[in-house]
C-alpha cells in the first residue's frame, strides 16, 4: 500500500445492476459511493508518489493539485490569468488506439462577480480601447483591477501555428449547473463564474499526447479566427 | 422565418422557432434527410397496493408530454460549433450542439430536481420520433457488447391473465449502456449514451430514453423504499439534478455500425486533459 486494489474492488462492486441503475436502498447507494471515494483517495496517493518519482521532484507539492470535480477545468488550480504574457498550456492525452480529433471546451471567465458593474465598466473600457485602436482582452483600471474582457484569445498548437477557436457564451442553465456542482462537491459557491466556453479542435495520436497554448491575442486587421457570436433568440411575439 | 438550420458542416439540424423544437435532420454528404422530432415527457406510475410501479416494476399510469416553455430558443453560431439552448420547463434544460467536422448531434440535458409537490412520482423520458418504418423492432446493447434485437409486444407474457388493467401495460424499458438503434429499408437511426439509462421503442420509428426518475412508492421487489434520493446543500435538501449527454446520428443502411463502435469507445474514453501554465520558457 498505497495501491489501487481498493479502487479495483469498488469499481467491480459498482458493476452490479443496482449500482449502474440506482435501484437500491439509499444506504446501499451511499455505500457504493463511499467505497469508490476511499478507493479514489488511495489511488490518488499512488499517482502522487509515482509522478514525484517520475519527475524526480523531491517535494510532493510539485506533482500538481487534486481536483475532485467531474470536469477538472473548473478547478481553481487549472485557472490561469493570461495577463503579462502567461500562457495556459493544455495537454491532451488520447487513451484510444486510433488518432482522434475532438472539440475541447474549457471555461473562460471574467474577474467581476456583478454583471451590471462588469457590463458597465467593460462598455466604457471597450469604447476607450476601440478609440485607442489597440484592442486588449484586458483592461486594468485603478479602481477595479483587471477585467478579463474575454476578448480575442489565441490558441496555438505545439508547432506555434494558430488554430481556429471560438468563444461560446455560457448561458444561465449551464451557470446554474456549474454552481450546483461546485456546491455539491466543494460545499461552496465558486469564487468567480465563467462567462464563456473557449472551444477549439484538438487532435492526438493513438495512445499519445498533444499540447496547446492559449494566450491573450491582439486584434487583427482581418476578422480574428474566434469570430464573435451571432446570437439569435426567437421571441414569442415575433 | 420559422425554420432555423443549425450546424457549421455537412450535418444540419432544423428547428422550428414557433414550436421551439427540433423538426428535421439533413446530412448533405450522405444525402440522408429525415423528419426528426424530439420531445420530453414523464410517466406517472400505478400506485395500487397490489402492484405499485417502482424501481423494478414499470407500470405507467399515463404519460404527460412537456411542451417547451415560452422561453426563447437561443441559437449560438460560430466556426467550430453551433448551439441551441432550449428551456423545456423550470427543471429541464437542453443544449443541442453540432460540431464542425462531426456528423452527429450532441444533446446535453439537465434534468431536476423533479418536483413532487403534487405527490406524484415521475419517470422522465426524452422521445425521438421519425417516420421510419421499423416494424416495432429495435436494437439495444448488452453491457456495451453486441446489440441485441428487441421486438416490442403489447403485453408481457409473464403477467397472469386478468391482472392487466387497461391503463398499465407492463413495459420494461431495457437498460442501455452504450446505445440503441432502429432501422428501416434505407436508414439507421442510432442513439449513443454517456451513462446507463432506460430505453425502449414502443411505436414504429420512435425511440425513447428514460433519463431520470423520482418515485414515491416501492414496488415490493426488494428495494423496500421509494427511489427518492435527495442532496442537501447548507441544510436545504432537494431532489437530484442530473446532467448528461446523448448523441444522435442517422446513416444510410449498413453504415452506422462503424460510428457506433468507434464513437462509443470515444464516449467511454474521452481525451484526458491536464493544465499547466507557461511564463516565458518556464513551465510551472
Amino acid at each position: 500500500r498505497p495501491n489501487t486494489d481498493y479502487l479495483a474492488d469498488a469499481l467491480a462492486l459498482a458493476q452490479h445492476h443496482d449500482a449502474v441503475s440506482g435501484t437500491s436502498k439509499q444506504h446501499v447507494a451511499n455505500d457504493y459511493a463511499k467505497r469508490l471515494s476511499i478507493g479514489y483517495e488511495e489511488a490518488a496517493k499512488v499517482v502522487e508518489t509515482s509522478l514525484a518519482s517520475i519527475t524526480r521532484s523531491s517535494s510532493k507539492t510539485d506533482s500538481g493539485k487534486k481536483c475532485l470535480l467531474l470536469n477538472i477545468s473548473y478547478c481553481p488550480s487549472s485557472e490561469v490569468d493570461l495577463s503579462n504574457g502567461k500562457n495556459l498550456v493544455v495537454v491532451v492525452y488520447n487513451p484510444l488506439g486510433w488518432k482522434r480529433e475532438d472539440i475541447i471546451r474549457i471555461p473562460a471567465r471574467s474577474e467581476m462577480n456583478s454583471t451590471v458593474m462588469y457590463s458597465f465598466i467593460s462598455t466604457v473600457h471597450w469604447l476607450l480601447s476601440l478609440l485607442l485602436l489597440s484592442y486588449k482582452p484586458f483592461v486594468c483600471s485603478p479602481i477595479l483591477g483587471c477585467l478579463v474582457i474575454d476578448g480575442n484569445v489565441i490558441v496555438k498548437d505545439h508547432r506555434g501555428n494558430e488554430i481556429e477557436s471560438q468563444l461560446v457564451p455560457l448561458l444561465n442553465a449551464s451557470l446554474a449547473i456549474r454552481n450546483y456542482y461546485s456546491m455539491a462537491y466543494l460545499g461552496k459557491f465558486p469564487s468567480v463564474t465563467p462567462k464563456y466556453w473557449l472551444a477549439f479542435s484538438a487532435s492526438a495520436p493513438p495512445l499519445g499526447l498533444n499540447t496547446y497554448f492559449i494566450s491573450s491575442g491582439k486584434q487583427k486587421a482581418i476578422a480574428a479566427p474566434s469570430k464573435n457570436q451571432v446570437v439569435y433568440s426567437s421571441k414569442e411575439k415575433q | 422565418k420559422d425554420v432555423i438550420e443549425v450546424g457549421p458542416g455537412d450535418l444540419k439540424l432544423v428547428f422550428s422557432a414557433k414550436q421551439r423544437k427540433l423538426i428535421g435532420y439533413i446530412n448533405s454528404r450522405t444525402k440522408v434527410k429525415e423528419t426528426v422530432r424530439q420531445s420530453y415527457s414523464f410517466y406517472t406510475g400505478a400506485t395500487d397496493i397490489k402492484q405499485a410501479s417502482g424501481a423494478y416494476i414499470f407500470r405507467p399510469n399515463g404519460t404527460n408530454s412537456l411542451k417547451p416553455d415560452h422561453q426563447a430558443l437561443t441559437v449560438l453560431r460560430g466556426p467550430i460549433l453551433d448551439e441551441v439552448h432550449q428551456r423545456i420547463n423550470s427543471w429541464i434544460y437542453q443544449i443541442t450542439r453540432v460540431y464542425k467536422g462531426k456528423e452527429h448531434a450532441e444533446f446535453e440535458f439537465i434534468v431536476g430536481p423533479i418536483p413532487i409537490s403534487d405527490g406524484i412520482g415521475k419517470e422522465v423520458v426524452t422521445k425521438i420520433l421519425t417516420h421510419m418504418k421499423t416494424s416495432k423492432t429495435f436494437y439495444t446493447d448488452s453491457s456495451g457488447r453486441d446489440f441485441l434485437e428487441r421486438v416490442y409486444s403489447k403485453l408481457s407474457k409473464r403477467l397472469e391473465p386478468g391482472s392487466e388493467s387497461a391503463c398499465c401495460r407492463k413495459l420494461l424499458p431495457c437498460m442501455i449502456n452504450l446505445g440503441m438503434y432502429v432501422k428501416d429499408d434505407d436508414k439507421e437511426l442510432s442513439v449513443l449514451v454517456d451513462r446507463s439509462v432506460g430505453g425502449a421503442s414502443i411505436k414504429d420509428g420512435e425511440l425513447e430514453l428514460m433519463l431520470h426518475r423520482r418515485l414515491l412508492h416501492d414496488d415490493g421487489r426488494g428495494v423496500a423504499e421509494a427511489l427518492n434520493e435527495t442532496v442537501c446543500v447548507q441544510n436545504k435538501c432537494s431532489g437530484l439534478t442530473i446532467v448528461g449527454k446523448y448523441y444522435l446520428r442517422i446513416d444510410p443502411l449498413g453504415e452506422a455500425a462503424k460510428w457506433r463502435r468507434s464513437f462509443g469507445q470515444e464516449i467511454y474514453s474521452p481525451f484526458l486533459l491536464a493544465f499547466t501554465q507557461q511564463e516565458g520558457d518556464r513551465w510551472t
